[in-house]
């Protein structure tokens, strides 16, 4: 009964995942049946040191999904700011946007994570980008009643001008 | 021993629930 390295990331078991590397190293970007590598279930689940660990034996954090997910939208979806300036810093781009509708930005906006918004728009994403349903950052913000974020949107808005 | 398994990671529908604009 052993673990899939996707599980064993996703669970943190940094040890198990380097044992399973040295056998096989292309485990490390080894994608599930979705898609979705390591790295992505490591981020998806708020594990930080799996995240770094990972990138640092050379996991690529530009990889897509099956619907374009990103270990970056994954991150900011669920509010884990700090695995999201870690794949800011490996030169992510910042603005994927996948079959969902949906940018980093927006996700980070719709889980109403304030810190994931502020690291965004500090590195430049890119305010404009709507949803499938044709809802920008801000609308959505209004629209879901996330008042600290629309405060965050509207600061850097005025920071622009 | 018991192995817990995490389910697959997923996104959310970002406007689930909200009028189409």
């Amino acid at each position: 009964d052993s673990l899939s390295i996707h599980q064993l990331a996703a669970q943190g078991e940094v040890s198990q995942v380097a044992a399973h590397l040295s056998k096989d190293s292309s485990l490390l970007s080894r994608q599930d049946e979705r898609g979705f590598t390591p790295l992505m279930w490591a981020a998806a689940f708020g594990e930080k040191a799996m995240v770094d660990f990972l990138l640092e034996k050379g996991a690529d954090p530009k990889t897509v999904a099956r619907e374009r997910e990103s270990a970056l939208t994954l991150a900011s979806s669920g509010g884990y700011v700090d695995i999201v300036e870690s794949l800011l810093g490996h030169g992510v781009d910042i603005d994927t946007y996948d079959w969902n509708g949906g940018t980093p930005l927006l996700y980070a906006v719709r889980g109403n994570h304030v810190k994931c918004v502020e690291a965004l728009l500090a590195k430049g994403a890119d305010m404009t980008i709507e949803s499938d349903s044709g809802y920008s950052p801000m609308a959505l913000a209004v629209a879901l009643g996330h008042k600290k974020i629309q405060k965050v949107l509207e600061d850097h808005i005025l920071k622009l001008y | 021993s018991q192995l817990s398994l995490y389910t697959s990671p997923s996104l959310p529908n970002i406007t689930l629930g909200l009028p189409a604009t």
